[in-house]
């Protein structure tokens, strides 16, 4: 299974739906400060289901709908999807036949977060699990903030362990 | 559930000396447990030395080590495990220019040996020189980020 | 006591929206201080907006925007008190090179308001150009520390 | 009163004496990672009365000196002199009239930090209070040690408030 694109709507500083491609070998995001690059790779960890709003920088999970601009009017609601495609057939169990899958996590503000594949509401758990069942995930080692390279050697040895439960 | 955590500390312990030595160009590099018997309820210590260097608490090292030893740990586990896709948001700022090229060069070695797709964010320029494509973000309108596709030479202007 | 912070707290305060709009090139910036009407017992707040964009909590800033927040800050406090030297390490990694410059211009006004002798470590190309003088460090001998004067035009080699 | 220069023997990479003169305007240090720049900035800090070995990247104080190389012994007194210049005879009242000033932390394996005011010992006390009655210090915001400015944007505002107290 691989990842093929990630959609951005009223995530962050992405207020109309963006498209952004994963492609094979290295990729480079490049811009200004303040641009919006960190807030692609926050979407991702977000639609993942990613569970504290502090390592999103923000104070509430609400933080993360477009709050608007000296110009522009706020969001109500913000949508980020991860389209993956499995020609190869060699997915989680359940999805083993299917070529396409799109995991959508959704909030609102006042309501919440919701999960979908597929169109399919699913609790956050499932998006994680099927994440996880692909090595990857919102805490995989794979995905390395902004900053956060310093605590792998700043951690406490215990909690350093947690990052061969990843190899296992 | 404890043999093979104890299985994946042994490969991670070899490739974490791999790259270790890849990305230091020499060097010494170890993991150990500690504290424990049981795997479970162990800590995992770093034992490295840079190039002539002894071995010292990896707390005394400088910021541009402390990274490179650091990203000697995720790429170890990452070889042992790969993921479909890597995102790495910044991680040469610390780095002089024989390190992001060193860094660099192992990405690439990466690409080879695994499948995986790299999503690099950075501001320095040796880096955007070895991608396979950019991707620039702007923000023709204040507060709202636009995505475009980026001319490999045209990159600086963009940083900039 | 009271009446010094708060005296200091408002000189500060001028200087913090200066610095900031002259290092984001516009925007706002002020403090407050919060949870409780005694100055000594009293947090601050700091409450900014980059051009263009809306008042949001500072967590929510880019790497870039968050330091270039703290150094007005810092700078803020400096013009109001100003200290014979000001050593900086490293502060202007994660900046684009737009505002390196500006970082840069700052600190050559800096020079010339206070007498402060400014001590820059620095990865960044831009920042050594703007240097009145620059100092190596190499290790011919590995783990032993060596301090050469240096050419400007031989920095870049130095760096690498 | 001004700053003119550095001296250090043994501490931490700097094993033989080096002196570092601290000049007029904007002085930029530079070199490879791990050449030593940050040691320059810590020995600044250590010899200002810092107390926390854990601010300078150790565990013991007596981290800082020189633990010796494949080829080289390891030290067992590491030194660090600031000397300053007072022409203008504008110090701390008990210095005024003295034109030249030098602070010394030395530190002997085993037999912990001493403190010099020209050769005459003092506590770490007065050293700290010296260089605070000169608007700096080892907590001055004044000195920037690598990876720190974020923490003043992390910072609780009853913590962040302390920084004022520099500006009174
Ligand atoms: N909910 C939101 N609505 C609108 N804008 C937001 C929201 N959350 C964050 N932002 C803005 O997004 C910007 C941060 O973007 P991001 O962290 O992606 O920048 P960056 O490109 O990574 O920059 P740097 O190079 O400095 O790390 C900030 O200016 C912030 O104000
Ligand atoms: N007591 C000591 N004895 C010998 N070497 C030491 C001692 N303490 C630290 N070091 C060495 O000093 C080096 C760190 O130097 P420093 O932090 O000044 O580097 P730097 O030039 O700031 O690098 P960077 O650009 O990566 O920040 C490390 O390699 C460390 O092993
Ligand atoms: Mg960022
Ligand atoms: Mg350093």
């Amino acid at each position: 299974m691989e990842f093929k694109k990630i959609q951005l709507t009223g995530f962050k500083s992405f207020v109309e739906k963006t498209t952004f491609l994963i492609e094979h070998g290295l990729t480079g995001i490049v811009g200004p400060n303040g641009c919006g690059k960190s807030n692609i790779v926050e979407s991702l960890r977000w639609c993942m289901g990613e569970t504290s709003a502090k390592s999103m920088r923000g104070s509430g999970m609400e933080d993360v709908i477009f709050s608007g601009t000296a110009n522009k009017p706020s969001k109500n609601i913000a949508e980020v999807i991860i389209s993956l495609g499995n020609i190869e057939k060699d997915g989680p169990i359940q999805f083993r036949d299917i070529e396409k899958i799109d995991v959508k996590r959704r909030i609102e503000k006042d309501k919440g977060s919701k999960y979908f594949i597929n169109e399919k509401e699913v609790r956050a758990r499932d998006a994680q699990t099927f994440f996880a069942d692909l090595s990857t995930g919102a805490h995989s080692p794979s995905i390395i903030g902004q900053g956060r390279i310093g605590t792998l050697v700043t951690a406490k040895p215990s909690d350093r362990r947690a990052i061969l439960e990843e190899a296992a | 559930g404890r043999e093979r955590l104890i299985e994946a500390f042994e490969k991670v312990n070899r490739k974490f000396n791999e790259v270790y030595t890849k990305l230091f160009n020499g060097g010494n590099a170890k993991l150990e447990l500690v504290d424990s018997e049981d795997p479970l309820e162990a800590g995992l210590e770093m034992l490295v030395s840079p190039p002539g260097k002894r071995l010292q608490s990896i707390t005394l090292l400088s910021g541009g080590e402390q990274a490179l030893t650091a990203l000697s740990l995720i790429f170890a586990v990452f070889l042992t495990n790969p993921s479909p896709i890597c995102f790495l948001d910044e991680v040469d700022a610390p780095l002089d220019d024989a390190n992001v090229t060193r860094f660099c060069n192992l990405l690439e070695e990466l690409v080879k040996i695994t499948r995986t797709k790299f999503i690099i964010v950075t501001h320095h320029a040796l880096t955007m020189s070895k991608m396979n494509r950019l991707y620039g973000i702007t923000m023709p309108e204040k507060g709202v980020s636009q995505l475009v596709a980026v001319d490999l030479e045209k990159a600086e202007e963009l940083v900039a």
